[in-house]
């Protein structure tokens, strides 16, 4: 017979017994720490607006297969609460970002990112995407063919006043829709930096007037295709993490 | 590993789910909708640290036979504890508005052993 107490969880299931009332609220606020160091967040977020839902469904919509519920609430298939198996020993994650502006954004085509948080501090960037939605306007001519134009995405390297790089993109629409920018070596630049993580980008288009060819950028009337970023990433300490044979 | 269902005193898994809405955490976390926030509880009687099935593994098992059946038997000082563990997704707003997407392992227990 194991002495009472030779172990936490024994010791403790036993107290349990006697005070199950105050014990519970303990063990809740047990398992709600639990659930913060796990994502590695010191306390909860402080939500006091809610992001706009019809920009987080478009998302979600094209992170993952995302269906919208009966009651509003996101489903996504593997995260309904149900465990999954152990095959994931690498904490990975995913972040998906919106398009903010402020009054140090002044022109119509600059817009930036805020992807620093208390959670994502020592997160190793696997991708990063930018997802810009091109709207098509009636063309003027009736031809049907496709448009062709050259969008160039300037990104600021961390730090005011710091060099900005360029990714080019040829686009070719047949009608109004989704177009996705790799900029996993800027997302990585910012990681790597450390700090307030704020990716300022300024976005020109070579042919879009003439094409008819508007990329929405920030439209507050129209947060469905409010412009986002997908950073994929992985523990930065997972290369150290002995792995079980 | 056995559940809890209050019929014995052996080391078993005790289902404890947290709904978030009910936490007031449903604003931050978009899915899934609560957490199995299971623990593991009870004895460990010498008999049972012996069982595989109930010991935390094979290899515990086969050592506390060894114990149990050697020259001078040792008084076994065994403890129950997770045994098998599941990872968890979760889809939830950071202080940025940014939505992460993070896939916590070994976040959810399965079953409880005596080690």
């Amino acid at each position: 017979e194991a002495p009472r107490g030779a172990c936490a969880s024994c010791a403790a299931a036993r107290s349990e017994d006697a005070e199950s009332g105050r014990v519970d609220g303990d063990l809740l606020e047990a398992v709600k720490r639990h659930i913060l160091t796990r994502l590695q967040l010191r306390e909860r977020p402080n939500i006091t607006h809610p992001v706009p839902k019809a920009a987080m469904v478009t998302a979600l919509r094209k992170l993952h297969a995302g269906k919208l519920r009966e009651d509003g609430r996101v489903e996504i298939p593997d995260l309904d609460g149900h465990p999954m198996s152990n095959e994931v020993l690498e904490e990975s994650s995913e972040i998906i970002s919106f398009a903010e502006k402020d009054d140090l954004v002044t022109s119509k085509s600059s817009l930036f990112f805020l992807i620093s948080s208390e959670g994502n501090q020592n997160l190793r960037v696997i991708q990063a995407t930018l997802w810009l939605y091109f709207k098509l306007l009636p063309s003027p001519t009736e031809e049907r063919g496709k448009r062709k134009v050259t969008t160039k995405v300037y990104y600021q390297e961390p730090g005011l006043g710091s060099k900005w790089n360029l990714v080019e993109k040829r686009v070719e629409l047949r009608r109004s829709g989704w177009h996705t920018f790799t900029l996993t070596e800027a997302v990585r630049l910012v990681f790597e930096k450390g700090g307030d993580r704020r990716q300022n980008l300024d976005v020109r288009c070579d042919g879009c007037e003439a094409e008819g060819v508007v990329p929405v950028l920030l439209n507050l009337n129209d947060d469905s295709h409010r412009p986002f970023l997908v950073v994929r990433a992985r523990q930065a300490d997972a290369k150290h993490r002995i792995r079980k044979r | 590993g056995l559940e809890c269902d209050g019929s014995s005193d052996l080391c078993c898994r005790q289902q404890f789910y947290i709904d978030f809405r009910l936490i007031g955490w449903n604003d931050w976390i978009i899915a899934p909708s609560g957490y199995f926030g299971n623990y593991c509880e009870g004895d460990c009687p010498p008999y049972m640290a012996g069982v595989p099935g109930s010991a935390s593994s094979f290899h515990t098992a086969v050592v506390n036979q060894y114990r149990m059946r050697g020259k001078s038997p040792v008084s076994m000082n065994s403890c129950c504890i997770p045994t098998k563990l599941s990872t968890m997704s979760m889809l939830y707003f950071d202080d940025e508005y940014n939505i992460v997407k993070r896939d916590v392992p070994n976040m959810i227990v399965d079953e409880c052993g005596c080690a």
